[in-house]
């Protein structure tokens, strides 16, 4: 099984690629991947061993082949539809954000259930009914949800998510959900991360 | 020197002493900790180790005293003053967001170049001119920054707050940053995380 760690190293190669292809790069070695990653070469050799053989011996890799294998592995090589539930401060933050599409995830809806939202225009996207959610996935096909609720709602949230049938979810509240097997959740914790700056900055100053 | 998972760890054994501690529970030993965390114990007795010893043989840790000791390591028990460089989408989302005030990271001010934004409210905070930043990050005893311009400005950005002697960056540029040794940034990636959930569906299919 491929760890959370070496997915999160192929999307930085893939970035890494996508620069020196723009620079017209042809070749790249394992060595010269890890010294732009700041990693070994042993690192991303076994990070690549996970799936199949990519480079000649002497020669390296070619970039563009590389980056070919990585969107592959990483599902870049198509196009993700994705919906937001709750429209507060950071789902609409997230509307029209340029990265995900650059990436193929496109934001088709937004979902929220108060009533003063509903119907209402936020950038390019028009507030949906969250009752309407299931018929609504079905309509778009869509595959990733983004849950931007309060963390009272988020674990009702994930329930009424699965349910549709969708296997992956983007969780903003901080909340642990619930899941079945088979349902991926990506946590994002903001501040856990004020909180390793604070760990970084208070165990320097007991030193 | 600890690990930034150790670290995380630490903020989740954090969050569930706050909880055992306000249904009345007094004790728990590392197996519990670790079974509600869904880890091994000798992981948790790990994570402690670093830090002295906690607990004792047969009885445990009483829960006030671990979440105490939790706090002086991750330095939760102070109140830290942060600053947004960049009021946009996402600076604006994190302005008066409750959870960093709950765990003592204070939003104090937030900073743009954009002249048709300096000295706008934008609910509890008015917003200040990027030329201001020394001399306001001094007045407010500034501790942390968060980086949310645009990519091709975050280096230049980061730059201005290294100069102000300010240690610590949560940056959510997609662009890494160079800083001097003895400065701290956590990197926020929300496409990476939608590429994680993309992976995990695509492995799932390729089965
Ligand atoms: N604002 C931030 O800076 C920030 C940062 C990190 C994480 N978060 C987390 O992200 C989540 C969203 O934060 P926010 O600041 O956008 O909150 P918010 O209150 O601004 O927005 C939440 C939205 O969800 C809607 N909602 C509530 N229950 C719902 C349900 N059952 N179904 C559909 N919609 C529902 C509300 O009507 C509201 O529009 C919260 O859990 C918060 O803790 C916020
Ligand atoms: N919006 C999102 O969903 C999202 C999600 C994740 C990460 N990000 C990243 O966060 C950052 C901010 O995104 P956003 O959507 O808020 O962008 P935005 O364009 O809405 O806001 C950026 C702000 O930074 C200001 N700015 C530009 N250069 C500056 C400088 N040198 N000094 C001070 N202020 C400056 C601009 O005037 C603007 O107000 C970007 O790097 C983006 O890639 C955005």
């Amino acid at each position: 099984k491929v760890s959370l760690s070496t997915v999160r190293r192929l999307s930085k190669y893939y970035r890494t690629l996508a620069d020196l292809i723009k620079d017209g790069v042809e070749y790249v070695s394992s060595d010269e991947l890890a010294r732009i990653e700041g990693l070994t070469s042993a690192q991303v050799r076994k990070d690549f061993s996970f799936f199949g053989n990519f480079g000649k011996r002497g020669l390296g890799y070619t970039t563009l082949d590389l980056k070919q294998n990585i969107a592959e592995i990483l599902g870049l090589d198509r196009q993700w539809n994705v919906a937001i539930i709750g429209a507060g401060n950071i789902g609409t933050a997230l509307i029209d954000y340029k990265e995900f599409a650059a990436h193929g995830f496109h934001l088709k809806m937004i979902f929220d259930n108060d009533p003063s939202k509903i119907g209402k225009k936020i950038k390019s996207l028009y507030v949906k009914d969250i009752e309407t959610m299931s018929e609504e996935f079905e309509k778009e096909k869509i595959d990733i949800a983004i849950l931007a609720v309060p963390a009272e709602a988020a674990q009702q949230a994930a329930d009424r998510i699965v349910k549709t049938g969708v296997k992956a979810i983007l969780n903003f509240a901080p909340r642990s959900l619930n899941v079945p097997e088979g349902t991926a959740v990506r946590q994002e914790n903001t501040a856990m991360e004020l909180e390793a700056l604070s760990y970084f900055i208070t165990s320097k100053q007991k030193q």
